[in-house]
């Protein structure tokens, strides 16, 4: 198979991350790939505030690191 | 800190709990300690008490499972998620799993994951919160190795709690409403005398016979001396001795010299040394030490050895504190602090045991620390006392060990 570059598997990593955690929720249809990456974006924010890192919507490597904590694995935001 | 949505709790105050199944990485007694010590945490600035269950439903049940386990959030091998639990409610709710795919520890160390950590932390969901973005506190969502010893809640957590239960009763926590007698051997407020009252002389008599040994379940039972051993624990009572292990469920009924043939019966007051696996015996003004069945040679010593003034001809009771690595030695209504590593009474001794041991009169029959909390023996009664807050948390018959 091909290999997956780092940056995507992140994304995969954090894209799960989120949606245990931040009720994180991708549309699968949506025709605006732009759309779920703002969306991402805004639940990136939500979990850098909620650690009080830097909120940035961006995947750094700070963001990515407190991702890969060992934790509960209840969310910490709910709806 | 934060609750969960509607905030969810529970709607009384004894709450139940079972522990389903152990994992393989500790011993059973230490698991199970680990979640009474969590326990613990939470019932000694709540209101709450809990109650552990061997069979049936119990309102938190406690089990450890990989991957896939019968619920919507598999665990993910090693790392990544380590457990979770549900909020109070009928069912699954209050239920906490924890991913056997961990490396469980009764350490602090950073090879594995300190189990009395994760099952505060959980156990904090089953009770109502949520997580609390607060660095340091219990609730915080990360794993944080810290030193578990003397371990104290954060505010932030207490503050939590309290939101939803309230502050601890200031009376000692006693049920309002009995619980089936099996399940508890709690005294109901009618019965349970408020503080210690001067001893009461046991009204034996002195039989021309040996005397027999006394039911386990006799609600007037009453002990010369208590002490745990290498994670068991032993009541004496005249020549006779109950062993109570973390082994097996069965109590175990000796005589003192089927382990030590040398030693009379009647001892005053027993204590462990856990760090140095030695359990020190006391017969009026004499002190004998043990390791295992081994008697140490060079025994029985004076007490005055200690450090004791010649007034003192006999101990009444005595307990080593695992935390402090003091030992307390209780002589009539006072008491005298011993630092086991300088081997020598304390500075500002003796004290008044009412003074520094809340609720608890003048004389103790026995002492015995276990799972962090202090009990004091007396007459028919025992008073659990958390020494840490100077607490007396509830009043029980002294078999309530016997599984009666």
């Amino acid at each position: 198979f091909p290999v997956v570059p780092e940056k995507e598997k992140d994304m995969q990593f954090a894209k799960k991350y989120l949606q245990n955690f931040y009720d994180f929720k991708e549309e699968k249809d949506s025709l605006f790939k732009s759309k779920n990456l703002n969306h991402m974006a805004d639940k990136i924010r939500e979990m850098q505030s909620f650690f009080g890192l830097e909120v940035t919507g961006e995947l750094n490597h700070k963001t990515l690191d407190m991702m890969k904590q060992p934790r509960c694995g209840i969310p910490d935001i709910r709806s | 800190y934060s609750t969960f949505p509607m905030s969810p709790k529970w709607k009384k105050e004894d709450v139940t709990y079972r522990i389903l199944n152990y994992t393989p990485d500790m011993l059973q007694a230490d698991v199970e300690e680990a979640i009474a010590k969590a326990f613990q945490l939470w019932s000694s600035v709540t209101p709450l008490r809990f109650t552990r269950l061997h069979s049936g439903q119990a309102d938190i049940m406690i089990s450890f499972a990989a991957g896939f386990h019968g619920d919507f959030y598999s665990f993910d091998g090693p790392g990544g998620t380590l457990a979770h639990a549900y909020p109070p409610s009928s069912g699954i709710g209050g239920d906490a799993h924890f991913d056997e795919d961990e490396n469980w520890t009764k350490f602090t160390t950073y090879d594995g994951y300190n189990l009395f950590l994760v099952a505060a932390h959980e156990l904090g969901h089953s009770l109502g919160l949520g997580h609390s973005n607060v660095f340091g506190a219990l609730m915080y969502p990360i794993y944080t190795a810290r030193d578990t010893r003397d371990y104290r809640l954060p505010q932030d957590d207490i503050d939590g709690i309290q939101a939803l239960y309230g502050p601890p009763r200031e009376s000692p926590a006693l049920p309002t409403t009995a619980l089936p007698p099996q399940e508890s051997t709690e005294m109901t407020p009618a019965e349970a005398p408020t503080e210690m009252s001067p001893r009461e002389e046991p009204t034996e008599t002195t039989p021309s016979k040996a005397p027999a040994r006394p039911e386990d379940c006799d609600p007037h039972l009453t002990f010369d001396a208590i002490t745990t051993l290498r994670g068991e624990i032993l009541f004496f009572k005249g020549s006779y001795v109950w062993r109570k292990s973390p082994y097996f469920s069965e109590i175990e009924h000796d005589t003192i010299s089927s382990f030590w043939p040398s030693l009379a019966g009647g001892f005053d007051a027993a204590y462990e040394v856990d760090k140095k696996d030695r359990v020190i015996f006391f017969k009026d003004d004499q002190y004998w030490a043990v390791s295992g069945y081994n008697i140490e040679p060079g025994f029985p010593k004076p007490i005055q050895n200690l450090g004791f003034p010649t007034s003192v001809r006999k101990i009444d009771a005595a307990v080593h504190d695992q935390n402090t690595k003091k030992t307390y030695f209780f002589v009539g209504n006072k008491y005298w602090s011993f630092n086991e590593n300088t081997q020598s009474l304390e500075r500002g001794y003796p004290r008044k045991i009412a003074a520094d041991f809340q609720g608890i009169g003048h004389i103790v029959d026995a002492a015995l620390q276990k799972n962090g909390l202090f009990y004091f023996f007396h007459g028919a009664n025992q008073y659990e006392v958390d020494v840490k807050s100077k607490k007396l948390i509830r009043i029980m018959k002294n078999n309530s060990w016997f599984n009666c």
